[in-house]
């Protein structure tokens, strides 16, 4: 029913499949212009960063699968159902966006249609940001930076941006210099001790 | 902020210690915080400063911090990834970076027993600080188009080191400028006026008591430039600079002395799997160097709030929307909290691999001499027949290094400008790391001529394919496949 050789919108399996199709056809299109068509080497630069991309997403997805997908019981061991669950929701999301990003090369090798591609745009990626946005906290907490590490007022991990900024500002150097705004004074700054 | 952050906590279901011990184990949980701790603990990690400085002090700085690292390492008993994650947490490069990271290597990789007696060994215990000096002014990764040359001098058995011309000069080589008082150095060797390629030579440019240049050697830094501002990078010209026939690096290439014949003796695809090793590490630090800017992000896209929901405010709702509830930021960031997961994993993955055929080639000796002979500047496919698992490795390391390393500074940049006004400031802890981070795309070779490397193995392994004499990896059974079902 899908109309394309894989079923990307129900099947993860299918999307690793699709996304190694895509690196093939764009493989044996590239040694077409290469060996039949003899095309120069510098004009297939191009088509060459674009393989090289498209291969190179392949096993980035297909280690992701690997990683969360393949096995749900042993991801559900290590990390629990729900965390489990959200995982592989991370893996479509991260898929079928890159997927829709580089729609053209998946419906021009077959491994798609238009239609599925319109689908993954409304409603796959859409409900896959929904069902991740309730985790994205956590989500960061689990790379277990210490506020030490990432320095930034922004990102702490008690969430008290505000007060750092404003504190990180009254105590920046610039604020213990003492300018002379008058420009016909021949000083221009001058440090002082002291603080704000 | 801190009850905003906790609502977002309490209301998701995922198990974060556990997850985290997934992606990193426990053990290197608790290296973590013990290394942290103890940099914490000196004054001369205090971050307060950092951003407010100039490049003249942060190289200052960032000289005491380096030293101040490795009497920390050498208190505190760390192992080599410890020293790693203490440099990780420190947040800035320092001036010892490339002495640790490619110096000691090249040495340790290229250096014969002997040498390793003579120079390893001192420069693991700091006695000598190196750079490793490959690329010039006038010549970027293009390896062979080195101009430094070093010729062979049969009346004394020294090799003469000299730059031919203004674009020979060492340039952008980390640890150069100011710091080190050795550079393995790159240069075409000529022996009776033939010319044998690029090799390495190992050479003292500075004076070990006034660390004063030596005569005939230029040397300094670059200059500022953009991110990086505590590396010295320098340059460095030769004027006719004998070094001793023993300074060769001759692992696998060497000059006789008594003859000045040349002769290989060893398995350059080991090097080969050097570089691989590298852009394994550049794969797996790419999902945790995105990571840095998406939990920023996340976390302050979750407290920011800002404007109204437009159909809340039309049901009657009151307040600002958190801004991590738009659509619109959802899908700049969402999918790169997911990329941080999908590198970090395919990292491992290309690690395990790594691993596996090291431990493979060790078991069968993969570089066989009869093979190496034929082999000057060959690719790694070509070595022999044996290696074809490495040369599919160095293409997915290639492939894979420049889209890791694409996906994370594209995706830091995102991060920053997610953060609205508030991420120009310095103090969003993105702007910095971002800088920083961006030479990746360049260095290890840039991202997009890397790409070549990819085409060019897959083109080969569709040829086998087509010719019926792949042979089977997950490349060519991928192919196999679409030409089966096509």
């Amino acid at each position: 029913d899908t109309g394309a050789a894989f079923d990307v919108l129900n099947n993860d399996a299918d999307i690793v499949a699709a996304y190694g199709w895509r690196t093939a056809y764009l493989t044996f299109e590239a040694l077409r212009l290469r060996d039949k068509d003899h095309q120069s080497w510098n004009s297939l630069l191009v088509h060459f960063w674009r393989l090289s991309t498209a291969q190179s997403q392949f096993l980035v997805v297909r280690n992701f699968y690997d990683a969360v997908v393949a096995n749900p019981a042993r991801v559900a061991g290590a990390v629990g159902d729900v965390t489990g669950e959200v995982l592989r929701d991370l893996f479509r999301l991260y898929a079928l966006q890159t997927m829709e990003q580089h729609a053209a090369d998946f419906f021009t090798s077959g491994a798609v249609t238009t239609n599925q591609i319109s689908l993954a745009r409304t409603k796959g990626i859409s409900n896959l940001l929904d069902r991740v946005r309730p985790h994205a906290v956590s989500l960061v907490d689990a790379w277990n930076f210490s506020d030490f590490f990432l320095n930034s007022s922004l990102g702490r991990s008690d969430g008290k941006v505000y007060e750092d900024m404003f504190a990180k500002a009254s105590s920046n150097p610039v604020n213990n210099l003492t300018f002379d705004p008058y420009v016909d004074s021949p000083v221009l700054v001058k440090r002082v001790a002291g603080k704000l | 902020g801190p009850d905003l952050l906790a609502i977002e906590r309490a209301g998701s279901g995922v198990e974060v210690t556990r997850l985290s011990e997934l992606l990193h184990t426990r053990e290197l949980i608790n290296k973590r915080s013990r290394v942290e701790a103890a940099l914490i603990k000196d004054p001369t990690f205090d971050k307060t400063e950092l951003l407010s400085m100039g490049r003249v002090e942060k190289i200052q700085r960032s000289l005491a911090r380096g030293k101040a690292m490795k009497r920390l390492q050498e208190k505190e008993g760390w192992d080599a990834e410890e020293y790693k994650i203490a440099h990780q947490a420190a947040g800035e490069p320092t001036v010892y970076d490339l002495h640790d990271g490619m110096f000691i290597v090249t040495l340790r990789e290229q250096g014969t027993p002997e040498q390793h007696k003579l120079f390893l060994e001192p420069a693991v215990n700091n006695k000598i600080i190196g750079c490793y000096a490959q690329t010039e002014l006038g010549h970027g990764s293009n390896v062979r188009g080195l101009e430094t040359t070093a010729t062979w001098n049969q009346a004394d058995q020294t090799f003469i080191i000299h730059s031919p011309v203004l674009t020979a000069s060492k340039w952008w080589i980390g640890s150069l400028g100011r710091t080190a008082n050795h550079a393995a150095v790159m240069a075409q060797l000529y022996i009776d006026g033939k010319n044998y390629g690029p090799h390495p030579f190992l050479v003292q440019i500075r004076d070990l008591k006034t660390h004063e240049p030596l005569e005939n050697v230029f040397v300094g830094d670059i200059g500022p430039k953009f991110g990086f501002g505590s590396m010295d990078n320098g340059f460095l010209l030769f004027n006719q600079y004998k070094i001793p026939h023993v300074n060769m690096l001759a692992r696998f290439n060497r000059v006789d002395p008594a003859t000045g014949v040349y002769k290989r003796v060893g398995a350059p695809s080991l090097v080969y799997g050097t570089m691989v090793w590298v852009r394994s590490n550049i794969v797996l630090d790419s999902g945790s160097s995105l990571a840095r800017g998406v939990a920023i992000a996340i976390r302050y896209c979750a407290i920011r709030r800002q404007f109204q929901d437009r159909d809340a405010e039309a049901a009657g709702a009151t307040g600002e929307t958190p801004v991590l509830n738009y659509k619109m930021v959802q899908v700049r960031l969402l999918p790169l909290l997911a990329a941080t997961y999908a590198l970090h994993f395919t990292g491992r993955g290309m690690m395990e691999m790594y691993e596996a055929n090291q431990e493979r080639m060790k078991k069968e000796d993969i570089g066989d001499r009869e093979t190496v002979k034929k082999i000057r500047g060959a690719a790694p496919e070509d070595l022999n027949p044996g290696a074809e698992q490495l040369a599919d490795l160095h293409a997915t390391s290639c492939g894979l290094k420049a889209l890791g390393s694409t996906i994370a500074v594209e995706g830091l940049e995102m991060c920053r400008r997610a953060c609205g006004g508030h991420g120009y400031s310095s103090y969003s802890g993105i702007g910095t790391w971002y800088a920083d981070y961006l030479p990746t795309a360049t260095w290890e070779g840039d991202n997009y001529m890397l790409t070549q490397q990819v085409a060019r193995y897959l083109l080969k392994s569709a040829r086998a394919v087509l010719a019926g004499n792949a042979p089977k990896n997950e490349t060519t059974t991928t192919l196999q496949f679409y030409l089966s079902r096509k």
